[in-house]
């Protein structure tokens, strides 16, 4: 009915009356901008009557050059606090969701999403692929950057390359680029910067905004070579539910390097678990 | 040494620019989770065997466990143990201050760390538990660790309540029931 404010210790995050992010501020640095983040798809090229090159393992090739939004209106949102984490469950369909994690003593955002299965049509299906994107008002006039395998950051100019006369004919695909560990979009004060948890292709299609391929079902081969649609299915054989996360700072431009180079190594190098039975002899295991 | 051979083999395989990208057929693909399942029980294996040896033999059965399927909020060893032991390795070369998260299958835990100290951890309802299988743990819970570089150190459950309901029938992950047509 209103707009909720939820802080943690370092974060705080505002969302709207219909559940969406709105804002993030930094509690300690003060930094603060408008955010939005909400998930859409493009539909890909392959289905009836289509003949040319469709959207599969190799390509991607939507049909228009704006994606769609999930569903319109209000999201389900559900706020869990505790003394170690907030979790804010964000529900927009049965089949995408998202846990908003804010931990004590840290100054990003986490995005846990996950989606899936992506619906498939009865007839003449039409490939989906699915985008997670964060909006705000950063003046990043047409550039971003994105990670070269997580060593150097590549400036990235929209609607240009440096190698080859760009030619306008796929507005959005042509400015994807691979993202292995993060992304970010700044302006002289400013800076955004999301990090992922695998590989994932990556955009800035407006300036101050973000957009990260997190899932794709494909329904028609693209002709180069698999020979079969990606619609890859788990053990119930229907399509792939997929998980993953997202963290996510603003920053200033001149801070936000120190902050991503050992927030990428935490991410990459997450704590491995193994367990055992507690057992009489717990003394020698001690 | 060589008993990491298949391990190595499958990730040296998962390498493949078709692996890492999927732009291969779906059988390949199961195929290469195969491989990877058949690495991590190898691993496993070493891991016990050097536990057996740090431990003058005292510990000669398969008790180290990984729990790989966490990703989908499932641990089998937390389901079945009350009270368990969990080792947090840290693989970074920087000391680590985190929070790590657990498939947790009853109603209350006490944590404590390798000197006894109680730990303030946390229990949370498992999110989407109508989207995901139904062996999936009910709670998850969170628990800070400190780990010094390239270390790990040992925390304690004590779990009551029980929860989670052995008799409900459990989905099998088919590429852990997969055999080869052959074994070639």
């Amino acid at each position: 009915m209103k707009s909720t404010k939820i802080s943690s210790d370092c974060i705080e995050l505002l969302f709207d009356r219909h559940g969406y992010l709105k804002a993030i501020k930094n509690l300690k640095t003060g930094i603060q901008t408008p955010l939005r983040q909400e998930f859409l798809y493009y539909e890909g090229t392959g289905s009836w009557p289509f003949t040319g090159q469709a959207s599969g393992a190799y390509i991607f090739r939507p049909t228009e050059a704006n994606p769609k939004p999930l569903k319109p209106g209000s999201i389900f949102l559900q706020v869990e606090k505790g003394p170690l984490v907030i979790n804010i469950l964000q529900v927009y369909s049965p089949w995408i969701s998202q846990v908003i994690r804010l931990y004590k003593g840290k100054e990003y955002v986490e995005f846990e999403w996950m989606v899936g299965p992506i619906p498939k049509e009865q007839n003449n299906p039409i490939t989906k692929e699915i985008i997670t994107r964060y909006s705000t008002n950063i003046a990043s006039n047409g550039t971003f950057y994105t990670d070269s395998n997580g060593r150097q950051m590549m400036k990235r100019r929209r609607d240009y390359s440096a190698s080859y006369i760009y030619m306008d004919t796929e507005p959005v695909s042509a400015n994807y680029y691979p993202v292995n560990s993060r992304i970010f979009v700044k302006d002289s004060e400013l800076q955004l910067t999301v990090l992922t948890d695998r590989s994932e292709g990556g955009t800035s299609l407006n300036d101050g905004q973000i957009e990260l391929m997190i899932h794709r079902r494909a329904f028609y081969d693209d002709g180069y070579g698999v020979e079969e649609p990606l619609d890859e299915y788990g053990d119930n054989k229907q399509g792939l539910i997929a998980s993953g996360k997202h963290w996510l700072f603003v920053s200033n431009t001149k801070q936000a390097a120190s902050i991503h180079r050992s927030l990428a190594f935490e991410m990459l190098y997450q704590p491995i678990l193994t367990f055992f039975p507690i057992i009489k002899q717990d003394e020698i295991l001690k | 040494r060589n008993n990491l051979n298949v391990f190595r083999s499958a990730l040296a395989l998962l390498q493949h620019h078709d692996a890492v990208t999927g732009t291969a057929k779906q059988l390949v693909t199961f195929d290469y989770t195969k491989r990877l399942s058949m690495g991590w029980d190898d691993g496993e294996i070493v891991l016990n065997n050097a536990l057996s040896k740090l431990s003058d033999n005292k510990f000669n059965a398969t008790i180290c466990k990984l729990c790989r399927l966490m990703n989908e909020s499932i641990c089998e060893s937390t389901s079945r143990m009350s009270s368990f032991a969990v080792i947090v390795f840290n693989p970074d070369s920087h000391p680590k201050s985190s929070v790590i998260r657990i498939p947790y299958y009853r109603l209350a835990a006490e944590v404590t760390d390798f000197t006894g100290k109680l730990l303030d951890s946390q229990l949370s309802k498992t999110p989407f538990t109508s989207l995901i299988k139904i062996d999936a743990s009910p709670y998850q819970l969170s628990v800070p660790v400190q780990i010094p570089a390239l270390g790990y150190t040992t925390i304690y459950v004590n779990g009551s309540g029980e929860v989670y309901s052995k008799n409900r029938g459990k989905q099998r992950n088919s590429w852990k029931t997969l055999k080869p047509e052959n074994n070639e």
